[in-house]
């Protein structure tokens, strides 16, 4: 889990690219 | 494969009906095209817009180091977008989240290369980079030659197919959704996905008048994108052994998708 941990986080959160 | 799919077509599952596949390209469709960083509009508008010579020569003077940091940079924002296409598939948040991983960590730069014809000007043989069309050899300093000619010969293959929004999107969709991808814990939920997504694009194409072969040229483009990906790699790996602290300093999403 650690070592994808930005994947995680954008799969998990609802926003948009656009809003990154 | 291709055979049975179209027998498929003729006989579906028990599951799906015609009205499952509208449906199901419906919603694919809707996910491209609300991920794609530009429009078709938008690439409309920049056509004409090219480096200059001198702009040009500028780049390639630029050291390896800093082109590199520049693509990185560009792969990454892409990728976003990319999770947020797969995000909005029907089924693939169903998934478990090593699965969505493995498929995203696999996919994502050959979804990437399908969605590359879009920003290509197939007519001067450019691409859509930093604001302007370039040419292959705007990206000298990155050292990769061949990687960025196979990269451009597969745009311009993949440009004579004429692929629609609603093709991209689905062959863009059953690209990510491969069930032979390793390490995956439920391959038959995802071959099961895949199999729904092929069957709408096949049905897509029959419905716009497409001809017979071009399921089998776009299928045909998978292994030359699978040996880019792999090329990209390599060159990757290489770049970390001779800059090591440049590469560590690329994006922690880029580092993640692409570390071994």
């Amino acid at each position: 889990k650690e070592k994808h941990k930005i994947l995680h986080r954008l799969l998990q959160n609802s926003t948009s690219p656009v809003e990154l | 494969l291709l055979g049975r799919r179209r027998a498929l077509l003729d006989h579906l599952p028990y599951d799906c009906s015609i009205t499952d596949l509208e449906n199901i390209t419906q919603s694919i469709v809707k996910s491209h095209l609300e991920t794609c960083q530009y429009s078709s509009e938008d690439m409309k508008r920049f056509t004409w817009v090219q480096y200059s010579p001198e702009e040009t020569r500028a780049f390639q003077n630029k050291s390896a180091e800093w082109m590199w940091q520049q693509c990185a940079h560009h792969i990454t924002n892409a990728i976003q977008y990319v999770v947020e296409f797969a995000k909005r598939i029907a089924g693939f948040m169903d998934l478990c989240q090593n699965d969505q991983i493995i498929l995203l960590k696999a996919g994502c730069l050959e979804v990437l290369l399908i969605r590359m014809c879009r920003a290509l000007n197939s007519n001067n043989n450019t691409i859509f980079f930093h604001g302007k069309f370039a040419s292959p050899q705007f990206f000298k300093a990155l050292g990769c030659d061949d990687l960025v000619s196979a990269v451009f010969e597969l745009g311009m293959g993949l440009c004579r197919l004429q692929l629609s929004d609603e093709e991209m999107a689905l062959f863009s969709a059953a690209v990510l959704l491969s069930p032979d991808r390793p390490w995956l814990t439920e391959g038959q939920k995802v071959h099961k996905l895949q199999e729904k997504v092929y069957l709408a694009l096949q049905h897509s194409l029959q419905k716009n008048g497409a001809s017979e072969e071009k399921l089998d040229k776009m299928v045909s483009k998978l292994p030359i994108m699978k040996s880019i990906c792999n090329l990209h790699v390599d060159k990757l790996e290489f770049f970390r052994l001779v800059h090591p602290e440049t590469a560590y300093s690329f994006p922690p999403l880029y580092r993640e998708v692409f570390g071994s």
